[in-house]
């Protein structure tokens, strides 16, 4: 099964 | 002080309809280069990047940087006092609470105007990192936007399979399932539904389309639309404008 991780997971924040 | 000017109401209406439905409150950043907003939608999936070149506009003067605090929502209620074809003037002081908007009836001598009250938003931003993507993927706006909405009939998600064959929508539900392929094709009498591949890997990646169907409300500001992918992150798909482009990074749904 697949889930929705925000964008977060994926770029850094600032 | 920013002062810019549109020839018709309608290009900053089709604007904030592509994006209203993601964004709540959020900065619109001014400066002698033109309008950029940058902000998340509520729940994180994406991310809106909208850049608006002050040669888009028939006259832009802002001598000093400016942050446009606002709520969309109430942007579009306003900008739905204009008819399409008014021109439209931006206009705030430094350090003002608000911006004024002016709607000019050239041939009617009707002019309006409406004050909105500015906000100081906290907002949060994310490094983009500058990305070459496995696939780049240039088609209709309107024809991405109709196989989307086809698909949403069965699944609350879609698949999207590039590689050197073209690229495939696929959604399984309930009901069944279904797949739209096209393929890679050069249409000379109607440019913008040619279907254009550039590839270095086959992709897949798997999207929620209740936010894709958001993202291509935008299909009203371009005939074509471009989708970037790359395993494991997230889309950027693009709809340019005349000076500028509105941008979504959009997180995919990513396997357990």
């Amino acid at each position: 099964d697949s889930s929705q991780k925000p964008l977060s997971a994926f770029f850094g924040g600032s | 002080m920013l002062e810019a000017k549109l020839d018709a109401a309608s290009q900053l209406k089709k604007i904030v309809e592509a994006i209203r439905d993601m964004l709540g409150e959020c900065n619109i950043e001014c400066n002698e280069t033109g309008l950029a907003l940058q902000s998340l939608d509520k729940s994180h999936i994406v991310l809106v990047s909208l850049l608006l070149g002050s040669d888009g506009f028939s006259e832009y003067r802002c001598d000093r940087g400016v942050t446009l605090g606002l709520n969309i929502n109430s942007l579009a209620t306003v900008l739905r006092c204009a008819n399409n074809d008014d021109i439209l003037t931006l206009r705030s002081e430094d350090r003002a609470n608000e911006l004024i908007l002016t709607f000019e009836d050239s041939k009617a001598d009707r002019i309006s105007e409406f004050n909105l009250r500015l906000m100081d938003i906290d907002q949060e931003y994310l490094a983009i990192p500058e990305t070459e993507y496995a696939a780049t993927v240039v088609m209709s706006a309107a024809v991405l936007q109709r196989t989307l909405r086809d698909l949403s009939a069965l699944s609350e998600a879609v698949t999207i399979e590039i590689d050197k064959e073209g690229i495939r929508f696929s959604a399984e539900g309930d009901l069944g399932k279904g797949s739209t392929h096209f393929k890679p094709c050069v249409d000379m009498e109607n440019a913008e539904n040619s279907i254009n591949i550039t590839l270095s890997e086959p992709v897949s990646l798997s999207f929620n389309l209740q936010y894709f169907s958001n993202i291509t409300k935008a299909s009203s500001l371009s005939s074509t639309v471009t989708l970037q992918m790359t395993a494991g992150m997230p889309a950027q798909i693009e709809y340019k404008l005349p000076s500028g482009h509105v941008r979504y990074y959009f997180a995919p749904k990513i396997e357990d």
